[in-house]
């Protein structure tokens, strides 16, 4: 989902 | 991951290997904000929490491991270290935590997009990294004679932002549905901290001059 697709940021 | 991304990460790194280096071979920390490396701490540790719930990929749990790891060991050496923790601008280094801790608290309570503990501290520390460079921008300009190290490490760290905000922009164009409306703006007005420092920072540079910022 949307919340761990941001997650794959630093 | 796109190029953007890459070199971003690569310049978060390199302004990290910068500061150790600075910090080790001349055994000393003056005009380093310790306030800042604390606040990144609590950066690092909010967010990469899912370090133990959520595994990406071995980059991205080696980077966050580095990133949790130097932070720590610069905290460790101003604090504790015999030679380097008599460098400290103890006096000088006087920013509050709180005005930068309790205020992004609150609004990460109010602005997330969950209201868990996972999402709510994660936002914190997207909303507390925004800010978390003051410290070191107060210091510095208190501090005569900056060292062409320190400014160097704050120039990587606010050209890694600047990448980032590329980086953005190449999802939004290739990634369909990508969006993080919260990581955008606290991103953009953590860009925008660093212009003052920059435009000095490239002014000393051309005019071959050392690095001073106006009181």
């Amino acid at each position: 989902g949307m919340a761990a697709k941001q997650k794959d940021e630093l | 991951m796109n190029l953007f991304r890459l070199l971003g990460d690569m310049t978060h790194l390199l302004s990290i290997i910068v500061l150790l280096l600075k910090i080790n071979a001349t055994r000393s920390c003056r005009g380093v904000s310790l306030k800042t490396q604390e606040l990144y701490a609590i950066v690092f540790v909010c967010r990469y929490l899912d370090l133990f719930t959520n595994f990406i990929s071995l980059y991205n749990t080696v980077m966050k491991v580095i990133f949790l790891g130097s932070t720590f060991t610069i905290i460790y050496w101003m604090r504790f270290h015999k030679v380097i923790r008599v460098t400290y601008d103890r006096d000088q280094d006087t920013f509050r935590y709180q005005f930068l801790i309790i205020p992004c608290l609150l609004l990460s309570l109010i602005l997330n997009s969950e209201f868990t503990v996972m999402e709510v501290l994660w936002t914190f520390s997207i909303y507390l990294e925004a800010v978390a460079i003051l410290p070191q921008l107060v210091l510095l300009q208190r501090t005569n004679n900056i060292d062409n190290l320190t400014g160097n490490y704050i120039f990587l760290l606010g050209s890694y932002r600047a990448l980032y905000i590329l980086n953005w922009i190449y999802r939004f164009l290739t990634e369909p549905n990508y969006r993080q409306y919260l990581v955008w703006i606290s991103g953009i007005v953590q860009t925008i901290v660093y212009i003052d420092f920059f435009y000095y920072y490239i002014r000393s540079w051309k005019n071959n001059e050392k690095l001073s910022l106006p009181a």
